[in-house]
């Protein structure tokens, strides 16, 4: 038997709604430790990981580890029908074949509740190695979501070139070519407008925008992102979700022929 | 030329 409580449940929607244009379908992996996802797009280039610790719940019960299959799209339909200060349960017996997401009002004066069907989903788990990073730089989600949306209208491929003067994107195409570079800034009043780079050798890598354009489909998550990158290695770009856990992106480089 | 890389080439199946 599996029964999860979280009061902020509208943190559910925005994981869901952050992953469900790059993979369609998933595994929901539930122990005792919390909810797991692990899923590629199609094309194997980019990975979705996503951890939500028990503790996040405000009550959790998972008799025995299960493996929920699920369309990401009906989640995200199911979802839109929570109030976005809804308190969120979700249940589902060892055997089932579905699971039940049950909406709360703040004032209990609404309650619904969704059935939704499981599917058979073969998952493809990668193991992700511990990486000891070259370069992280955390800065304001919604600046990289603009530096995406911006060199996306320039170019398809970008470089991220992280050195000690910062990190630049660079990119180019038919209009022309376009640079942005974000730099170390630790002495903004505000937190959340912070940048802080972490930078233990430069690395240069090259990847595709439209992928990292979709990572930022995260950005309600988290007032911050992380880019993580080591030489020929795919890059991380994690999400904070809240003190719960996080959803974790990753990118394969292009490598030079 | 870059060509992408796809993530088997990095990460190992589990």
């Amino acid at each position: 038997m599996l029964e999860a409580r979280l009061v902020q449940g509208s943190m559910l929607r925005k994981v869901v709604d952050a992953v469900k244009d790059l993979v369609s379908d998933a595994n929901i992996d539930v122990s005792s430790s919390g909810f797991s996802l692990q899923a590629m797009d199609t094309s194997h280039v980019s990975l979705i990981a996503m951890h939500l610790r028990a503790d996040a719940f405000e009550h959790f019960r998972c008799d025995r580890p299960m493996s929920m299959g699920m369309s990401l799209a009906n989640l995200a339909k199911v979802l839109k029908c929570a109030g976005s200060d809804d308190i969120v349960t979700l249940k589902a017996n060892d055997d089932g074949d579905t699971v039940t997401f049950m909406f709360e009002s703040p004032k209990e004066d609404r309650v619904s509740d969704f059935e939704l069907k499981l599917m058979d989903i073969d998952s493809e788990h990668l193991g992700i190695p511990d990486t000891d990073y070259c370069a992280t730089v955390t800065m304001p989600a919604g600046e990289y979501a603009r530096i995406c949306k911006d060199l996306s209208s320039i170019g398809d491929t970008v470089v991220i070139s992280a050195t000690k003067d910062g990190v630049k994107f660079t990119t180019s195409g038919d209009v022309g070519t376009a640079n942005v570079t974000v730099r170390q800034n630790t002495t903004a009043d505000k937190k959340e407008d912070q940048t802080i780079i972490d930078l233990k050798e430069p690395v240069a890598l090259t990847f595709a925008l439209r992928y990292l354009t979709s990572f930022a489909k995260a950005t309600p998550l988290a007032t911050h992102v992380t880019l993580s990158m080591t030489r020929e290695l795919p890059v991380m770009v994690e999400y904070a979700i809240q003190d719960m856990g996080h959803l974790r992106f990753y990118l394969a480089p292009k490598i030079e022929d | 030329k870059a060509t992408q890389g796809r993530l088997e080439s990095f990460f190992g199946p589990v």
